[in-house]
């Protein structure tokens, strides 16, 4: 289903040139549960972007099922980002205006739901994720963890098939971090593609493939033989 | 140095009453070394902003170097926290139009340090964290986990007395967070009392305190006798 050759992301600073990505290739299949680990500044956030159709590459191709996304205009890759793609952001990127069950009906609003279906859909969501009782609060009375929670409701929200978590546990203790990679492990489970950022072994061990960066390369792809 | 009786921390949303902070008693003496552990939401991050004088309680005692800190008024505590506290903030609270050399100078420069002086130090922090060759960049243009070594670079800038960290390597992969518990032992090795928010075993395991929260009540308290 995703389909990476020679992609590079090079961002132009002055007279400097910070490479992000250099040169990196590799395939995905649908239903694969990918964890991608590296040292902080090592690129994995700008892939996820990439790969997220948040971004576009300096060069080399991404191919996302079958279909060559830099070949893709501003239409197509919004209702692909919309319809087909979960993003949980390291930064949550929430809506500080719009309350919890808004923030988590976002993608839904974008596909046209039923306000009464995407209010209960967003309601549902915000209970498993432990926060039904600060449905109505907004993002700054919440926690850091469950900022982040809100923002993983949300990627889940448009039942998407790919679904992307930069560090989705990074501030969570180890009862509630336990609670999400269980529910990751059910969407992928359930056919999704799942790919994470983490720089936790214990979140890596969840996944059945493995991705290794370093300085914008990718150092070490481990499958599930490779034990 | 750190003396808090009864703390409690309430937030009235319409006709629901947040009690982030129950009701906290405990003591903390010079040059110790602690960290603060407990589930997603019950109440470190406000206990910590407290403990920093960045808000203040709705009821009960906090004494800070023997002075009561709700007796101070705007001018003391300012002057409190730009000279004494160091704090690494959970969403790292850059300022995205500085620089990188600019966000760590930002407590010198309320200190009114000479310029050039200022500069030196912050390079010097800023080469300590790793981010030496970022110095001219801004926030936006950094990893998660670079953002968040600005901030701690920032803590640091001050040489403060106490050192008030919010899951300072939630974004760091685990050869970075290693080099920041150093840098967080050594400080306190030069006698300055450093607590820690985290919900790593690793990082709380250099602590010799530890403080575990539960709804916002005291769980337990663990010292160095109970190993
Ligand atoms: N400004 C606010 N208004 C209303 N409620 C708030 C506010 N700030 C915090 N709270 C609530 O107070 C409780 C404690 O929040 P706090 O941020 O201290 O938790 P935490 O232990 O740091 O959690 P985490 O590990 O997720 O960062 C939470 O239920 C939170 O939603
Ligand atoms: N907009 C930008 N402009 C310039 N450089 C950038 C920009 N975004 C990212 N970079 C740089 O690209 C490199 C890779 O960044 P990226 O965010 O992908 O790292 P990461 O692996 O996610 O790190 P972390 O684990 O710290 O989150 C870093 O050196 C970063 O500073
Ligand atoms: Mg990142
Ligand atoms: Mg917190």
């Amino acid at each position: 289903i995703v389909q990476i050759e020679h992609l590079q992301k090079h961002y132009q600073m002055g007279d400097t040139i910070v490479r992000a990505l250099e040169d990196i290739s590799f395939t995905m299949l649908t239903g694969e549960f990918w964890s991608i680990m590296g040292p902080s500044g090592s690129g994995k956030s700008t892939l996820l972007n990439l790969l997220g159709c948040l971004d576009q590459p300096t060069d080399g191709l991404y191919r996302l099922g079958g279909i060559d996304v830099s070949e893709m205009d501003d239409d197509e890759l919004s209702e692909i980002r919309n319809e087909r793609i979960g993003f949980i952001f390291q930064s949550f990127n929430l809506i500080q205006q719009l309350t919890v069950l808004e923030n988590i009906e976002v993608p839904l609003f974008y596909m046209g739901w039923d306000p009464t279906d995407s209010r209960d859909r967003a309601q549902e969501l915000a209970e498993k994720v432990g926060l039904g009782d600060r449905a109505g609060h907004r993002p700054r009375e919440l926690s850091g963890g469950q900022q982040q929670r809100v923002a993983i409701a949300r990627a889940m929200a448009n039942d998407p098939l790919i679904l992307l978590a930069d560090e989705p546990t990074g501030n969570l203790d180890s009862k509630t971090e336990a609670e999400i990679l269980a529910m990751l492990q059910e969407l992928n489970e359930q056919g999704k593609t799942v790919i994470v950022v983490t720089h936790e072994l214990k979140v890596a061990e969840i996944a059945n493939w493995n991705l290794s960066m370093r300085d914008g390369l990718i150092d070490a792809v481990r499958g599930p033989e490779d034990s």
